[in-house]
């Protein structure tokens, strides 16, 4: 359950100030599948890395599952972010110098699995989303549709209960772009994930049963009338 | 005029072999707005980066405007690339510590142009693509899609009589991907400059006039019904 009120972000540059994000307000219920959508510059990933927990907001207020996360310290935040949330960036944000698979490993260096546990558990996930014989290359040495899929793999790995993915299939042709589209798809109605996912695309957009449309920083639409 | 013949690509990965590009011979005229589409994988990036003078094939010849890329040197290979060539990365490659406009500049650096002039070129350019107010800052204080329209600014700014985009408008929502799009056209309509873009969305693909389709490093598919 993912509740934010008067969220604002702020940024100065020099002597201007830039309103990210100018006042947001919403409530995301638990196994929802909603599409965050808008102009360039909107606001969007502004608000995916407040949900996201990777940054804090100017002033506002997120409370996750209850929990005030503004509140809660450095290490807290960061065990909430790496057992419930999956975040899929738009820029892949893949380590360079480890290959894909070890890219895929990262998040559950801390959950106790043993080392074949999460060899195996990564070497699956990559399979899932049609990487299998890419898992020993590089970011360099792979295409940008599959370097997307290797940070949608490494957002998964750790069964997240949430997953907010930032244009996940921007860089996916049509085809490979419905497959991730069913993983993501399946996770919500098998498993009740909760998916919050940035696209400009309609029939990306199709798949969610909400979307949410952001410009200049606010929510200025919230269409509950899709069929997901 | 760009005339490529059997040109094969092969990455080396321990025992195994990648053939990127498995023997690709087309021609593009002066003046032609194509599209390459293809499966994430199929080798569009690889072949672009042929295209762009930003590689060099394991085998095969590729003539542009009659002269065989293949036999220059780096320097002269160089030259070619920033005069002739505007290209516009899948990753958008901005250098990361240069602000929006330094980066739009850099191809200018070496056509003899003041200080002034590169200014002035590289401040129009970056408003064509709607970034006003956004040339101070640095590439992580803009958005996925404005970090794009740098990239393309960057591309066009020297006036280049061929264009290769790689999937660029990826991060842009439908309507500043249609603006996008529309320079493209007017630069193609108005000037003869030569474009080949990668897209995986049908809607882009409807501007050019001929789409080629790549699947396992070959080309699969010739179309040359489209309307621009
Ligand atoms: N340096 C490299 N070493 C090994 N394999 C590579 C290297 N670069 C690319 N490849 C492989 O070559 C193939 C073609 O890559 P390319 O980037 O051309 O695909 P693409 O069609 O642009 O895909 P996408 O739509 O996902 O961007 C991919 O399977 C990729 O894994
Ligand atoms: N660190 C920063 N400093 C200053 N301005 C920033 C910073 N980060 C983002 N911005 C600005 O905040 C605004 C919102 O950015 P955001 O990345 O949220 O947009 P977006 O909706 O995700 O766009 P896109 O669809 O292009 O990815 C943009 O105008 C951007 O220039
Ligand atoms: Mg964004
Ligand atoms: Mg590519």
């Amino acid at each position: 359950m993912i509740e934010v009120r008067d969220l604002v972000k702020v940024y100065s540059l020099g002597d201007t100030e830039l309103r990210a994000l100018d006042g947001v307000s919403l409530t995301v219920g638990d196994g929802e599948f909603v599409a965050v959508m808008g102009a360039s510059g909107s606001g969007k990933s502004t608000f995916m890395n407040m949900l996201g927990c990777l940054d804090r907001p100017t002033s506002g207020e997120y409370l996750l599952d209850g929990v005030a996360v503004g509140g809660l310290s450095k290490d807290r935040l960061a065990e909430l972010r790496n057992r419930t949330i999956g975040f899929v960036f738009q820029g892949f944000n893949l380590l360079a110098r480890t290959s894909a698979i070890e890219n895929v490993e990262l998040p559950m260096l801390y959950n106790g699995m043993s080392a074949g546990q999460r060899r195996e558990k990564a070497m699956a996930t990559l399979a899932e989303v049609g990487l299998e014989g890419r898992e020993h290359h590089f970011p360099n040495q792979l295409s940008g549709g599959q370097q997307q899929r290797v940070a949608i793999a490494r957002a998964l790995v750790n069964s997240p209960s949430l997953i907010f993915a930032d244009e996940p299939t921007g860089n996916l042709d049509t085809k490979t772009g419905g497959e991730i589209m069913r993983i993501f798809c399946r996770l919500n109605e098998d498993k009740g994930i909760t998916v919050v996912l940035v696209t400009h695309e309609l029939d990306i957009a199709g798949y969610a049963r909400r979307r949410i449309h952001f410009r200049d920083g606010r929510v200025v639409e919230d269409d509950r009338s899709g069929g997901g």
